[in-house]
């Protein structure tokens, strides 16, 4: 959940760019 | 395209497993505003679920390895489907006559409403709002009439119910000024009885047509 | 040189240093500060000082770290790795600044300019100089931004200490010059051996020398842009030839505290804060959901 707006739908390399850490 | 986030029951989640179309979103009235909204209908056991939607600025999703505009959150909570059925009754009672529930339930603009005659106890809930007789000659059918008198013990009911879980589950009912994001650890018991029953109403009052609302303040 | 640690998370800042020669604890010194990699648009800045006893200033001449710049990548490794073995009376230390840290605070809420950045740094580093003992007497700094902003600076952080800041002080100062090689032999390290965290697919390495007006660095900056994630963190997204990329072909991403439109339109006519008379204001939800930001879904 991010707390930003990305304006779009679309495919994203997210486990490549985003380490999500808690 | 578009993906969702929902937030469900748990006990939900192979609903759709059991039954092919186990898990329905209807398109039904909304009881305060006559408008359209949209609802979850479990078809077994059936059961009616409101669907509320978390909207704020600036948020988007990543889910899984795509990003999904908006972040919108979706909840999915169970609702007694008697406000939308009292809402029908409402409607007919302008006719001022018994009538059987299955003219009393239709919709044009909402012709899903007709599930709502599926509903397991439906007798039994209607009692809460209606009178009733049964037509012995023809069809032992029952018909039914809106009564305001026992919809208004039946609503006092809930807000009372509603007071007490906003108490159980510390709700800040107090003036608007200290924001319900800073959750006091111990509730400010300085919110007083009168502030709950406002809080309550006000909230059953989302649920219910305008007039009927003021009636409640009344009662 | 070991940069493991930096090879294990290059995304914050890391400090190396050589053991302190223990004539630099007895002999009065000279402390070269200069930095490499300030201009790129990739990788690490890196900031090194260099030291050694004034009374062998002619020794480390004779090392023959002239004017770092005139020197080729291998002829600064040969030469660091002499310094390494003549460590009995030269001392180094470097500050290597991740792309991401310099990124971060270049672009953070409360902005941290590159200058400011390298100030600190180089004070940072003359003080851990001085908290490891060693006796500095002088040092010399290649200036960045105006040198008599930064010598009163400098000069305030160490009252005892004879500073002098000015340019090509690598030029001037052996001492400088040695600092200069330690760093960028630091930076040419990490780079070569840099660890891509996103795991790019087809990813090439021929990204030039990394200075923006490099085509090659150009070229590489263009193939390597993700519209949603940026680029990979080996990327300065504070530099303008970064930025112009984003602008063409990312998405645009707005925060909170984003300048929205609004905002840069200005506030309408003073009539528009009059309600429109009687319009009938859609009923709100009940607060319990206002203060939570919930509404009944009208459609999916």
């Amino acid at each position: 959940f991010l707390p930003c707006e990305i304006p779009v739908n679309r495919p994203a390399p997210v486990e490549r760019f985003f380490t999500p850490a808690i | 395209a578009r993906q969702h986030v929902f937030l469900l029951p748990e006990y939900l989640k192979d609903a759709s497993k059991k039954m092919k179309s186990g898990l329905m979103f209807v398109k039904l009235v909304n009881p305060c505003l006559g408008e359209g909204a949209l609802y979850l209908f479990n078809m077994c056991p059936q059961q009616l679920f409101e669907i509320k939607v978390f909207k704020e600025k600036h948020h988007s999703w990543f889910i899984n390895q795509s990003v999904q505009s908006g972040g919108l959150l979706h909840l999915a909570t169970p609702m007694d489907p008697l406000f939308l059925l009292l809402y029908y009754l409402q409607k007919a009672d302008k006719e001022g006559k018994f009538q059987p529930l299955d003219q009393v339930v239709v919709d044009d603009v909402f012709p899903d409403c007709i599930l709502l005659l599926k509903l397991p106890e439906l007798e039994k809930l209607l009692q809460h709002v209606t009178e009733e007789k049964v037509n012995p000659e023809i069809d032992k059918k029952k018909y039914y009439k809106y009564s305001k008198e026992k919809t208004l013990k039946w609503l006092e009911k809930k807000v009372n119910q509603t007071m007490a879980a906003l108490k159980t589950n510390h709700i800040n009912v107090g003036a608007r000024v200290q924001s319900s994001a800073f959750f006091s650890s111990h509730q400010v018991s300085s919110d007083k009885e009168e502030d709950y029953i406002c809080y309550a109403h006000g909230l059953i009052s989302d649920y219910i047509p305008k007039e009927l609302s003021d009636d409640l303040a009344k009662h | 040189m070991d940069l493991s640690e930096l090879e294990r998370d290059n995304t914050g800042r890391c400090r190396l240093n050589s053991p302190v020669p223990a004539v630099c604890r007895k002999a009065p010194c000279a402390l070269g500060v200069d930095e490499a990699g300030r201009g790129p648009v990739l990788g690490p800045m890196v900031y090194a000082i260099c030291y050694c006893p004034l009374s062998r200033l002619t020794d480390l001449e004779a090392l023959k770290v002239a004017d770092s710049k005139t020197l080729s990548e291998s002829e600064r490794d040969r030469l660091f790795a002499k310094m390494e073995e003549d460590g009995d009376f030269v001392g180094w230390a470097l500050d290597v600044l991740s792309p991401n840290l310099i990124s971060t605070s270049m672009l953070g809420r409360v902005k941290y300019n590159l200058n400011s950045m390298s100030h600190d740094t180089a004070a940072g580093l003359v003080q851990y100089a001085l908290d490891q003992g060693v006796k500095v007497a002088q040092v010399f700094v290649d200036t960045v931004g105006l040198p008599e902003t930064y010598q009163k600076r400098l000069q305030q952080c160490f009252p005892d200490i004879e500073v002098t800041v000015t340019a090509k002080a690598d030029a001037l100062y052996p001492v400088v010059s040695a600092a200069s090689i330690c760093a960028k032999v630091a930076r040419d390290q990490v780079v070569k051996n840099w660890q891509f965290v996103e795991k790019l697919q087809d990813l090439d390495i021929d990204y030039g020398s990394g200075y923006p007006n490099d085509p090659k660095t150009k070229a590489w900056l263009r193939k390597h842009v993700e519209p949603i994630f940026g680029f990979p963190q080996f990327v300065r997204f504070s530099w303008r030839t970064a930025q112009s990329i984003l602008e063409k072909e990312a998405e645009v991403v707005t925060w909170e505290d984003s300048p929205t439109e609004e905002d840069q339109v200005g506030h309408g006519k003073i009539t528009s804060y009059f309600n429109e008379g009687h319009r009938t204001r859609p009923r709100l939800p009940h607060r319990y959901f206002q203060e939570r930001s919930l509404e009944s879904a009208t459609t999916l």
